[in-house]
């Protein structure tokens, strides 16, 4: 309890400071491999040269992911190695955001640990969070972590190209998810095949016109 | 350290009337939906007439597991819905255990919650832990969640019919794998073609006779 009374001290200071630069910020959660640094890849890469995006890549070990947002054109990119934790924290996320020039930012994208669970306890002080599922998880992953998905904003079903391999039905797993969460924006695509892609960014980009 | 001292003590008591009996136990674990339920419905399939099988499904919320367990032919099923908590505990297993017959088992399966992370913590009185990793959720997992895969002594790869729907290498998963626990027990299978099935279930009715 004080634990988290911490964290949210620090996740509004975070909070503050955003919204004093006009920074956009997104805390992109999901199960491990839903595919959260294949959409920031593409994103990079369709809106890295009109907007400053600052990247945070959160992992327990590795730190695999920041390199590939380096490699996929980011140009303000940090890890966070947890060592640990099965969640990022708004103490790490203060201390990395020290690292980065807030003045310049338009975008800060902050990709948590994957874990459907233990990210949804911890405000890191973000404008909203993106929920990741890919259609190769089950389509009842909105019952199983409703914690997650009530405290999203837009949910992203990936890998859409895969449809078909399983019993998941895209219609169920939007209705098990409007139980949960009747406010969520709901978006399909494939980081695969770029289908759905330019929806995802159009929202993107309005959400970030919005937020001037 | 005090709660994960109770938990150890819980645990060994498990440990000790399960061994008693003679019950080779396992505990499942994985990201959501690598596919743990669809696993224990093959293995249920194919040995719950020869075998007594106990089955415990955990998850934050709904029982859908331990219903699809139940249509699957399990005899004795029992969910544990933690209503927040991401992982299983001793003390969870210690109440359903006291609801099982344990003169007539011969097996226990436990299925976690879907998490990479925290499971890995708490000891529930298994014999080993079997980690579960589909072809959809990257090969760098080992790297990313060494607690879970050091902790293991068998890495089931499943989903092995969606190879070549994405940048996973086999040889690479296992050689991530291998790193981390030289020691693991490695079976490659599809749930949804029974591909590999048979190895598994090799494996586990070999480990069954080196029990007694
Ligand atoms: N078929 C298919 N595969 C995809 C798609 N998007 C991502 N992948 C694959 O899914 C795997 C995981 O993708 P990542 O982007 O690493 O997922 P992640 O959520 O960042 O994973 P963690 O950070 O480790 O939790 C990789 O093998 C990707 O190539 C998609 O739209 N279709
Ligand atoms: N293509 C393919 N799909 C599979 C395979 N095994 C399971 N699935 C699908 O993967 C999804 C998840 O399977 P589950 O068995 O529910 O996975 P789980 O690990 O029990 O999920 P949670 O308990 O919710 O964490 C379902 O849509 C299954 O049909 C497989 O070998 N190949
Ligand atoms: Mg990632
Ligand atoms: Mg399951
Ligand atoms: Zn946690
Ligand atoms: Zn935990």
């Amino acid at each position: 309890e004080k634990l988290t009374s911490e964290n949210d001290r620090l996740a509004a200071q975070i909070r503050e400071q955003l919204q004093q630069h006009e920074i956009f910020a997104l805390n992109f959660v999901s199960s491990p491999g839903s595919g959260k640094t294949s959409l920031l890849e593409k994103t990079i890469a369709a809106l890295g040269n009109s907007l400053e995006i600052g990247l945070i890549a959160g992992d327990v070990q590795t730190e695999n992911d920041a390199e590939r947002l380096t490699r996929a054109g980011g140009r303000m990119v940090r890890p966070i190695v947890t060592g640990g934790a099965c969640h990022l924290d708004a103490k790490m996320i203060t201390r990395v955001l020290s690292e980065f020039n807030l003045e310049t930012l338009d975008l800060l994208f902050i990709e948590n640990v994957g874990n459907l669970v233990c990210p949804s306890s911890f405000d890191l002080g973000e404008d909203m969070k993106v929920v990741l599922i890919s259609t190769t998880e089950g389509d009842d992953k909105p019952l199983k972590y409703p914690g997650m998905f009530r405290r999203s904003s837009v949910m992203v079903v990936n890998k859409i190209d895969l449809l078909g391999t399983s019993d998941f039905d895209l219609e169920r797993v939007k209705k098990h998810a409007r139980q949960i969460n009747a406010d969520l924006d709901i978006l399909e695509l494939s980081c695969r095949t770029g289908d759905g892609l330019d929806t995802w960014l159009q929202w993107l980009q309005r959400r970030v016109r919005k937020n001037r």
